[in-house]
């Protein structure tokens, strides 16, 4: 067979040293034939999506040689927003295990690593404005976090590889690992007319509050460069702050009622003006929208509730009816596992089966995969995740008529056997085996 | 390929790869060249994916010896 001895790479607008975004162009030719081995590209990210196509083209002969087929591939992403959400506070996550998730995902075309960063009952993030949050986090304060060096080591290694950092803080809920860095921060609770010693949501009632949010945020935009910031907004358990006399107080001066939802609008827009003030913009969990939460019409609404308060069809539906952007995560929770291929039912999903206009569909700007950390850690995240999360994968960035599960099944199958030989510890899909399995090295 | 491009024709007449021989290059006419960081370091990490097998080893003591 004739010799391909280069592949020849051209892009045509400049952009080595930036940031990918969610306006980023991914699209990309491969060329490969008699007179051409060329991959041409609007942008560095798509220079890289190419690459990694053309290492899967490649293919070894039985006596060991290389050869790639005569090729012609146009390609580009069917959603600019293709993420993987890791959770670092159930369970710590050494940086390896997230420099190697990196990776895979790079392999599998994702773009967007949401970071979950801190949630009860630890606060991992090494803050320089507010250092006593990690050290009466409930990890271990000088093994466990992810100091300032860590974090900008994780935001250049996923840049290399096309990949946007996407921070979550969450507030006001799932807060408890905040509390003892930060004094006075949380609502105490009552029994009775009594202080009950526990302590509940964020205290939306006090500017020392806001101080602290605008201070800590200030840090945060600054430390994590991409536009968007994640501000949770979910699962605020409103019993503490019923209980609080002050907040009684509060919520009658405002004319609130026994509203609870509108207090914690009151803090959302108060904490979505604060990020706004940075120049950031922000995605939030489907609550602050179902709460009828007043937000920036171009707040991204993620949603992750499969059946309540509404099937999550119809909550795409109704938000893209708000005229609200949306990311579908309700479908693609990885931590749930089944026995058997679960994967077919996360390859089968379709993100835009939800009645309504074209105009409307236009506002999914994709999804994310997502695993959560109460019972995965460093031990079994890669085989929890891989080859699982690749179904969510292709169904961010291929057409959307790709659906032949007979197809998907073959070329999964082949890609987990590609990751294994990559040194990625990919669960099977089936029965069967890898040539390279237990290949000497 | 995984995921499935958008558009692919690709034919069974084939060509040989040969590692010492083979290399990433930068078209004259591209805005990246050598010095980009995104696809220096990427070349250089293709390059050992496509040529070095570094497969996943389970535990030693379970490894079966050929």
């Amino acid at each position: 067979a004739p010799e391909k001895n280069s592949l020849v790479i051209l892009v045509v607008t400049p952009g080595c040293n930036q940031l990918p975004s969610l306006e980023s162009v991914e699209n990309y030719t491969l060329t490969i034939n008699d007179d051409h081995c060329f991959l041409l590209s609007q942008t560095v990210w798509g220079a890289l999506r190419g690459l990694e196509t053309f290492s899967q083209l490649v293919w070894r002969s039985p006596e060991g040689t290389f050869f790639i087929n005569k090729t012609e591939i146009e390609d580009f992403p069917r959603f600019s927003h293709r993420g993987l959400l890791l959770d670092t506070s159930r369970h710590y996550l050494p940086l390896t295990s997230i420099l190697d998730t990196l990776d895979v995902m790079a392999y599998n075309k994702f773009n967007v690593f949401h970071w979950h960063l801190v949630d009860d009952s630890s606060f991992p993030y090494d803050s320089f404005t507010f250092p006593e949050l990690t050290r009466k986090g409930s990890y271990n304060p000088a093994t466990h976090i992810y100091t300032a060096q860590d974090v900008r080591e994780v935001i250049e290694y996923a840049r290399l590889r096309g990949i946007r950092v996407l921070v979550e803080f969450d507030t006001p809920g799932h807060t408890l690992s905040w509390g003892p860095g930060v004094p006075g921060l949380l609502t105490p609770c009552y029994s009775g007319s009594h202080p009950s010693g526990t302590f509940g949501p964020v205290n939306p009632i006090l500017n020392s509050t806001y101080e602290f949010m605008s201070t800590f945020f200030l840090e945060v935009s600054s430390v994590f460069p991409d536009f968007y910031l994640h501000l949770g907004g979910d699962e605020v358990d409103f019993t503490c702050w019923k209980s609080n006399p002050d907040i009684q107080a509060f919520m009658k001066k405002q004319g609130f009622g026994n509203d609870f939802k509108e207090l914690e609008s009151f803090y959302i827009q108060t904490l979505l003006n604060i990020v706004s003030a940075y120049g950031k913009g922000y995605v939030v969990w489907q609550e602050v929208f179902d709460n009828k939460v007043k937000v920036r019409p171009d707040t991204i609404i993620q949603v992750w509730r499969e059946e309540a308060p509404v099937r999550y069809m119809k909550e795409m539906e109704l938000i893209t009816g708000a005229g609200f952007r949306v990311l579908l995560s309700a479908p693609w929770y990885l931590n749930h596992i089944t026995y058997g291929p679960d994967w077919r039912e996360i390859y089968m999903v379709e993100p835009l089966e939800f009645k309504g206009s074209p105009q409307q569909k236009a506002l999914v700007i994709g999804g994310e995969a997502c695993m959560w950390g109460e019972y995965v850690d460093s031990t079994n995240l890669a085989p929890r995740l891989w080859p699982r999360a690749g179904a969510v994968a292709e169904r961010l960035w291929s057409n959307k008529l790709v659906t032949n599960l007979d197809f998907a099944f073959k070329r999964l199958t082949q890609f987990r056997c590609e990751l294994l030989r990559r040194g990625v510890q990919a669960q099977p899909l089936s029965v069967g085996y890898c040539e390279q399995e237990f290949e000497q090295t | 390929l995984w995921p499935w491009p958008q558009y692919i024709q690709t034919s069974e007449s084939h060509y040989a790869i040969f590692p010492h021989n083979f290399q990433f290059q930068y078209h004259v006419s591209s805005t990246a060249q050598p010095g980009c960081s995104v696809l220096d370091e990427a070349f250089q990490r293709y390059r050992d994916l496509l040529f070095t097998s570094r497969p996943w080893q389970p535990p030693e003591p379970t490894r079966k010896q050929h």
